[in-house]
């Protein structure tokens, strides 16, 4: 693992430690995506179905129960908590999810690994996330004043996107096989995504 | 496993 992967992994960490500390101690989650957060839950499900089948390391073991579980219950409270339910800003948060759920299983349809259970979501897991924020960024725009912790969230998200970038960067010149990897994926999307066109 | 990639992140 390089520096610039563990940093990705403390800076999501922190985002999703800022968003709990956000709800739990103002009791609120305005300004917050019910939609996105939805979205990363099953972006979270659909891709660690490797959980049980394929042992990396503890600390990744550990790391896929962290946000499985916190995303389960974030969405939790958003729904169900009697106070903090309340504060969401349903009418702000109309962003029509399904359609990013429905073009990343397409994606995925197309361009996998291995026509497999797993593997189809895998693929359709990576699809999403990259999708997944939208509605946060809209539901950002429209509600205007911003809370600091709100900020504070987004912000840390973008940085963790920014680091696994750097990771892959960093990967695509000094392992081979992984460029290798990348090189196939990419060139598989691109040629969907100019089909497509 | 012969897949690598992405795999072994999170």
């Amino acid at each position: 693992m390089n520096i610039f992967r563990f940093a990705g992994d403390m800076t999501h960490l922190i985002s999703i430690l800022v968003l709990l500390l956000k709800i739990y101690a103002t009791k609120s989650c305005s300004g917050i995506s019910l939609k996105t957060q939805e979205l990363y839950a099953l972006v979270f499900l659909t891709r660690y179905l490797d959980l049980f089948t394929d042992f990396i390391s503890v600390y990744n073991t550990i790391m896929k129960l962290v946000f499985i579980a916190s995303s389960l219950a974030i969405v939790w409270c958003m729904r169900m908590h009697r106070v903090v339910r309340r504060s969401y800003d349903k009418d702000l948060d109309t962003f029509r999810h399904y359609f990013l759920i429905l073009a990343s299983l397409i994606l995925a349809l197309l361009v996998h690994e291995k026509f497999t259970f797993q593997e189809i979501f895998w693929a359709f897991s990576i699809y999403l996330e990259a999708l997944a924020i939208l509605p946060q960024l809209v539901l950002l725009q429209r509600s205007g004043n911003v809370d600091n912790l709100t900020g504070q969230y987004v912000f840390f998200l973008g940085a963790y996107r920014a680091f696994y970038i750097l990771n892959w960067i960093y990967r695509y010149f000094t392992e081979q096989r992984f460029s290798r990897w990348i090189g196939e994926r990419l060139r598989a999307v691109l040629l969907v995504v100019f089909a497509y066109l | 496993a012969e897949s690598s990639g992405l795999k072994d992140e999170l």
